[in-house]
């Protein structure tokens, strides 16, 4: 990417173990990989990592390297029309995600000029194992399970999974909670998107504890597209614009343009077939709503498209010249167009300009509370996902809908590319720390998350979780809360899971008894949840244990942030480590009773140096 | 993704890969014939995970699932179903 690293405050210049991240190889599983882009040059790339036991699925159109080191494709079913039987990427999605995370330096990387800028992955040197699960009509449980199975036995380090199911599933009915929690016993973190469902509640579908499910917000770039009409009059809309119309335009509102069978109830909305593509031919057409690239076939010749929309948080790519404008513009226009016999305008390329009130979570991003397990928060944090510059094959649509634009670098928003970031991020950690589990990975990158502004993200933590990664502070997170395997049992266990079950999933003698039974307040888990029901009063406490992770003695002292009405306690509040792993347990206690229908607290443990925060979360449920 | 025979891919999940991975396969399928009898054909049988967990993905009717679902050593059953990339 060409900014959100910097804008993470990941400089080129970041201090990295970079023997240690050339030996870190990454499972991308995705729609696989266009090796020949730039960003995965391996000028400088040495053999494969001694350990590394994957296989590269090479043929006569595809050739692996000393950067991605590994490529494999999974399809268990009829393979639709048009899509490829090998790890090659003819959608973009998995070039541009697996170059987000290892992505070598490529400098005047751009979309046409857009975003212009030296793209690179968050860990230049690591190496990449392409997994592909995804084709041209979604991925399979079946395919993802295989490729769980093949990458924790080929050795990859991290797995990187921007992808999700519709619903929200039971944990071991569910392929990514299954594939990852194997991933986990054998000490490989599985990165996870929280979806793009929002801003509905209840729509994050990456629910299982041992992997951080992550939320995307902006960055401080955004893009922008100005239309100018006739009359001299400019409106800033939104949208990634990388034709510039130069001329005036004849402009034609949707709704005096209906198609046969449709009237300007209906046309005014641009609604496919709507509109009468013989009346927009060479004209610039105004339409009362947005939608997808899809929709433009069905305008025929139109020169370009203004959309209107509330929310115009993220910008997208169009087939032809557009801008999504808000309702005010758009309505200024339509007197324009009024009051003129021949209205016309003309849609700039768009330009860049500094968003101040970045980071904020992006409106589709999933949002909480977690379905299955209401007391464990979903999303965990949030990293870039709006506006992402990345990697792109040629052969890729643009927009999604095939042009004449052909790109090595495409823009595009997704809670798919936050969950690179966190991968990338994760790496960065392990390769500090390559012994830490993946529960003290994810500790980190919680509980050193930068706060998020609740007055921008009404959702609070259902939104952005503990807010938005910092990984120049994850990688000096002072404690961490850790959980293994057993304890994720004793989660399992409390969830209604029987012995039998869990024995299997093990492979040991694990079994759900009275005093093996998980509270699910128990889990040691690096933030609170706490759900109540409207009449009820919060009186719940959390037990949780800290592990240090700095040498030396060090004193941790409790503080707590809550709002009136609530009384959070911690007992003790001072938590004395005698050096690295030395743990230390607590108990933290929540009472009293809720105005809101989300109330946020934190609580930090800090030693005058270290922050180590999580949020405490309570809501009324139902 | 329904056969005309109204089978559709399971996936049988049966945690923990076993200590003897090369017979795993061989495990799966006296399991299959044992639910679906002899119309068994080995072809239904997609994958076998056994390098890092145990289980199979198969094609079944709705009424073998069930069947296999309540058979020792095995974990979940369900329907292999459609996920989209974020």
């Amino acid at each position: 990417t060409t900014r959100s690293w910097d804008f993470l405050g990941i400089s080129q210049n970041v201090p990295r173990v970079k023997q240690v991240e050339s030996n870190i190889v990454v499972g991308v599983f995705d729609s696989g990989i266009w090796p020949e882009n730039p960003s995965f040059n391996d000028d400088g790339f040495g053999p494969a990592p001694a350990n590394w036991r994957g296989t590269c699925q090479a043929s006569t159109n595809f050739r692996c390297n000393r950067k991605i080191i590994g490529a494999r494709a999974y399809r268990s079913s009829t393979l639709p029309p048009g899509d490829v039987r090998s790890p090659r990427d003819t959608d973009g999605h998995g070039t541009h995600t697996a170059s987000t995370v290892a992505g070598v330096l490529v400098s005047q990387a751009s979309l046409y000029g857009l975003g212009v800028g030296t793209a690179r992955g968050g860990v230049p040197p690591a190496r990449i194992a392409v997994y592909k699960i995804c084709w041209s009509d979604g991925c399979s449980d079946a395919d993802i399970l295989a490729a769980f199975d093949d990458a924790i036995a080929d050795g990859v380090d991290i797995i990187s999974l921007s992808v999700g199911g519709k619903v929200p599933q039971p944990y071991l009915y569910n392929s990514i909670a299954i594939g990852s929690f194997h991933a986990m016993k054998r000490g490989i973190l599985t990165s996870n998107s929280a979806g793009n469902n929002g801003p509905k509640s209840f729509t994050v579908t990456s629910l299982s504890p041992w992997l951080p499910t992550v939320a995307a917000s902006s960055s401080d770039r955004k893009f922008v597209t100005q239309v100018l009409l006739g009359n001299g009059n400019t409106y800033q809309g939104v949208s990634i614009n990388t034709f510039d119309m130069r001329n005036q335009y004849p402009l034609i509102y949707a709704g005096n343009a209906p198609s046969i069978g449709f009237n300007s109830s209906t046309s005014r909305y641009c609604y496919e077939d709507s509109v009468d593509p013989n009346l927009v031919r060479g004209k610039i057409l105004l339409c009362d709503s947005t939608f997808g690239p899809t929709v433009f076939a069905s305008f025929g010749g139109a020169a370009g498209v203004l959309m209107q929309s509330n929310t115009r948080d993220h910008a997208s790519s169009y087939p032809l010249p557009a801008s999504v404008l808000d309702p005010a513009g758009g309505n200024n226009i339509k007197r324009y167009m009024s009051s003129t016999r021949a209205p016309t305008a003309t849609i700039f390329k768009s330009t860049v300009v500094r968003d101040t009130s970045a980071p904020v979570v992006v409106s589709f991003s999933s949002r909480g509370p977690n379905y299955v397990t209401h007391d464990i928060l979903k999303p965990d944090s949030t990293a870039p996902g709006v506006e992402i510059l990345a990697a792109w094959p040629p052969v890729a649509p643009i927009s999604g809908v095939r042009d004449s634009r052909s790109a090595l670098y495409n823009i595009i928003s997704g809670t798919s590319m936050s969950c690179p970031h966190v991968t990338a991020i994760a790496v960065h950690i392990k390769t500090f720390y390559p012994s830490w589990s993946p529960a003290a990975i994810k500790s980190a990158l919680m509980t050193t998350a930068s706060p998020m502004n609740a007055r921008f993200n009404s959702d609070a933590e259902f939104a952005y979780g503990s807010g938005h990664v910092n990984p120049l502070k994850a990688v000096d997170p002072g404690l961490v809360y850790d959980a293994s395997e057993s304890d994720y049992v004793k989660f399992l266990c409390g969830e209604g899971y029987t012995t039998a079950m869990v024995r299997s999933t093990t492979g040991d003698n694990s079994a759900c008894t009275s005093g093996n039974i998980g509270r699910v307040w128990d889990l040691n888990y690096p933030s609170f949840a706490l759900s109540i029901s409207r009449s009820q009063t919060a009186n719940q406490s959390f037990r949780r244990t800290l592990t240090n992770v700095v040498s030396g003695a060090s004193t941790y002292r409790a503080s707590i942030s809550a709002p009136q009405g609530l009384s959070i306690s911690v007992n003790p509040s001072v938590l004395s480590f005698n050096g690295i792993g030395d743990q230390k347990s607590f108990t933290l206690t929540v009472r009293g009773t809720v105005s809101q229908a989300i109330v946020s607290a934190s609580l930090v443990w800090s030693d005058g140096s270290h922050n180590v925060r999580s949020p405490i979360t309570v809501y009324v449920l139902g | 993704d329904s056969n005309d025979d109204g089978r559709k891919i399971y996936i049988v999940y049966m945690g923990s890969k076993l200590e003897d991975t090369a017979s795993a396969h061989l495990y799966h399928r006296a399991m299959l014939e044992e639910v679906v009898g002899s119309t068994f054909a080995p072809e239904s049988v997609i994958y076998t995970y056994k390098r890092s967990f145990n289980g199979f993905a198969v094609k079944l009717t709705e009424e073998e699932a069930l069947k296999i679902a309540a058979k020792e050593g095995v974990v979940s059953v369900f329907p292999s179903e459609k996920n989209h990339l974020h």
